[in-house]
């Protein structure tokens, strides 16, 4: 862990009562290879080092504290603040509220949106969900097998029509037949495709959302920056939700998420099954990228 | 950047981030970049130019495989079976494989062996349609090595098939259950036919980062992997993890998939990967 490996760091140099730059500058190497070893972005790692060395160098070693322990004190509180407070999702003004699934190939959005619609229908909303995948293979069944498991209405126009339309119909529907919330699954995407992207602005165009998530797989490496910044330009994102955190990817790619769209992380996925979903928690996240 | 046209010791810092932002991942990089100073010290080489050459060289040299594949040797029936992650690209790339193979005379048949997720026989049989190639099949919920077993049969018997490729479910590779499963549907293959799977291929997600290396360890035991598929390259990740799982792992990467469309599939090529990564 990364405490073994400061105390490593440590016992080779005086004990102090105060943390000297010696110190700080041997413990930083070691914050810096668990945090790239974690996926936390190259560039991101830099600044977060730099941040920590300036908190940490002349500090007061805590009574009760290995100088060590005191770095890894100084690391995760960084982490936890940087990662942000937890958010709930935005459901204020008038129904339908709309919320926008948006992610790479893969990532989990059409799982997310249907584990959301199963949260939100137990603590009293009306969701639907709306198939506006209209390329994959199977996607709308995908969708619809799934509203049935936790019996949950999907709107879905086939895939000959075009995905924004599908979305304002359902829009209207929702209108029409009073439901309080709806759930866009959108299809995967790369930030470099400019007309998929597009696409992805006319949908938020004619649906107005209230969240425009973003679905990052915890298991993304350094990109994590550039494919945030890529959706975050075109849509501006609401919220991030980080998927497959059930495995031992050590997420890293949230941090460089946050970092650079400065959006709140709202939910972790954490397995196959409708029910695992978690609101984010970022002292156990923090925890989980220092390993 | 500073471009430099003389070796200074910027060079090797910024060799190193190149490598680290592609994941290459720090203790690879590091091996590299050294293997690449060694060389240049020894060589006499002077122009920056060069030392990225040997650098790619040295890329080259770990990602270049020591064995062909087995799938291209004469036998009856050859079964490749494709595992991965949730989410990594294997259904699709099996309908670009078959559309691959069928295009080179071989007889495909596919194996719909993910029982579980939603609508996954179904994106499969649309792959096959695609792809002109028979599906063997059992409802949802059916036990995959019960498919496999029947999709065997069938490739041997009614579909006189070459080649059958066989779906998996997405697991993730912490899960020992999931796991024991895929060595259960090896050897209900192993027991129909005679060194099968002759093939096993990890399909990996390009924009994977290190954890790629623990999958393709886990994998390797419980599935025994005998190639990577490398998958997504069309978007912006370098997946440089496969680097290290070449170095630490054996495993060599086959193919690569570079989009959505049936024809997005091509054999991998060590020097178009590498130049993609550090060119
Ligand atoms: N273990 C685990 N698997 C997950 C999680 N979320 C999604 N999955 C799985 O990941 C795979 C991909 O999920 P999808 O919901 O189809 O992903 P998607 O983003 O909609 O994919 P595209 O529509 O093709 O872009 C499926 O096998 C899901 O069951 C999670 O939190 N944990
Ligand atoms: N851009 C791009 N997308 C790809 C590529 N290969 C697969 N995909 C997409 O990735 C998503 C997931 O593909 P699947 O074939 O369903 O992945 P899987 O591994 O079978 O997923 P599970 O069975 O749920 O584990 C789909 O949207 C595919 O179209 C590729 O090479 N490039
Ligand atoms: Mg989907
Ligand atoms: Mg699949």
């Amino acid at each position: 862990s990364l405490t073994d490996k400061l105390q490593g760091v440590f016992d080779k140099l005086a004990r102090q009562g105060k943390l000297t730059e010696a110190d700080v500058n041997a413990a930083m190497r070691e914050v810096r290879l668990a945090l790239l070893e974690a996926d936390v972005n190259y560039k991101v790692v830099k600044d977060f080092v730099a941040r920590v060395r300036e908190r940490a160098v002349g500090r007061e070693v805590m009574e009760s504290l290995t100088p060590a322990q005191q770095v890894v004190k100084i690391v995760n509180e960084e982490l936890i603040e940087l990662l942000g407070k937890p958010a709930p999702l935005n459901l204020s003004g008038q129904t339908p509220h709309v919320l926008m699934l948006v992610g790479l190939q893969g990532s989990g959005k059409t799982t997310m949106a249907a584990k959301l619609a199963l949260r939100l229908r137990k603590s009293g909303q009306r969701p639907i969900l709306v198939a506006a995948d209209i390329y994959r293979p199977a996607a709308i069944q995908q969708l619809e097998i799934l509203g049935k498991q936790i019996d949950v209405p999907v709107h879905s126009e086939g895939t000959s029509v075009p995905a924004a339309t599908i979305a304002k119909n359902a829009v209207r529907l929702a209108r029409e037949k009073a439901y309080t919330t709806v759930i866009l699954d959108t299809a995967g995407r790369l930030q470099i495709d400019d007309q998929m992207m597009q696409e992805l602005e006319q949908v938020r165009m004619v649906t107005r959302p209230s969240e425009i998530l973003l679905i990052v797989d915890a298991m993304t490496g350094q990109e994590a920056v550039h494919v945030a910044e890529g959706f975050n330009q075109r849509v501006a994102l609401t919220g991030l939700i980080m998927t497959k955190i059930d495995g031992d990817a050590r997420g890293g790619a949230a941090l460089s998420v946050r970092q650079v769209t400065g959006v709140p992380i709202k939910f972790l996925g954490t397995g196959e099954k409708l029910p695992d979903i978690e609101p984010f928690q970022p002292d156990r996240l923090a925890g989980r990228i220092l390993g | 950047i500073f471009q430099a046209n003389e070796i200074t010791d910027e060079l090797w810092e910024e060799l190193e981030e190149t490598l680290i932002l592609g994941d290459v991942g720090v203790p690879v990089a590091q091996e590299l970049v050294e293997r690449t100073q060694k060389r240049v010290e020894r060589e006499n080489i002077k122009a920056t130019r060069d030392a990225y050459l040997i650098l790619q060289q040295e890329m080259v040299r770990i990602l270049t495989p020591a064995e062909p594949m087995r799938i291209d040797d004469p036998r009856l029936l050859t079964i490749v079976l494709v595992v991965g992650v949730n989410g990594s690209g294997k259904t699709t790339t099996i309908g670009k494989m078959a559309h691959w193979y069928k295009n080179r005379g071989r007889k495909v048949v596919l194996g719909a062996a993910d029982t579980f997720r939603a609508a996954a026989i179904d994106q499969l049989k649309i792959w096959g349609e695609r792809a002109g190639v028979d599906i063997i099949a059992h409802e949802p919920g059916a036990d995959p090595g019960a498919v496999v077993f029947d999709a065997v049969r069938a490739s041997q018997e009614s579909r006189q098939a070459d080649l059958l490729i066989v779906d998996t479910a997405g697991r993730l590779q912490t899960k020992y259950n999931l796991m024991q499963e895929l060595e259960k549907i090896k050897r209900v293959a192993a027991k129909q036919v005679h060194r099968a799977p002759h093939e096993v291929f990890l399909v990996l997600d390009a924009s994977t980062g290190q954890n790629a290396i623990s999958q393709a360890k886990s994998f390797k035991d419980s599935a025994g992997v005998t190639g990577i598929i490398l998958t997504k390259l069309d978007g912006t990740s370098k997946g440089g993890a496969v680097l290290s799982i070449n170095h630490e792992l054996g495993v060599p990467v086959r193919f690569v998939g570079t989009g959505e469309q049936i024809a997005d599939f091509a054999e991998f090529d060590p020097v178009a990967f590498v130049e993609g990564l550090v060119g």
